[in-house]
């Protein structure tokens, strides 16, 4: 499970994941 | 919207009613930062059309290390480009969900 998550110090969740294959730009 | 490098999309179905919505960003060509990012995942997280602003979110990514403080601008307006596409659709479709 490859999510890792960032909680701002004004309450604001980030949630990283990685980014789907499909979406990357190809070189 | 010009390519900032940065993209940014709905991370859910938008129906037009909730204020907040679920957005997801990433760094598709990183030459285009002034700054190294910190990670090249997707940063998923939720944004309130009302109440917030692409400036605020931005600076908490910087705080939070994702971004370099030189990308603040980058950021912001990759977000804003997204918020205001959002805002123009649901103007659009607003008389079918009301």
């Amino acid at each position: 499970n490859s999510l890792t998550q960032v909680v701002h110090s004004a309450g604001r969740r980030f949630i990283v994941s990685p980014v789907p294959e499909s979406r990357l730009r190809e070189p | 919207a010009e390519d900032t490098g940065v993209r940014v999309e709905l991370a859910e179905e938008d129906h037009g009613r909730k204020s907040s919505i679920a957005l997801r960003l990433w760094v598709e060509d990183p030459k285009k930062l002034k700054g190294k990012p910190k990670d090249n995942g997707a940063i998923e997280f939720t944004f309130d059309l009302e109440k917030e602003t692409p400036d605020d979110v931005a600076q908490e990514m910087i705080e939070s290390g994702f971004f370099h403080e030189s990308d603040v601008k980058i950021v912001a307006k990759s977000i804003r480009d997204r918020v205001a596409l959002i805002q123009w659709r649901r103007e659009r479709i607003r008389p079918l969900t009301q």
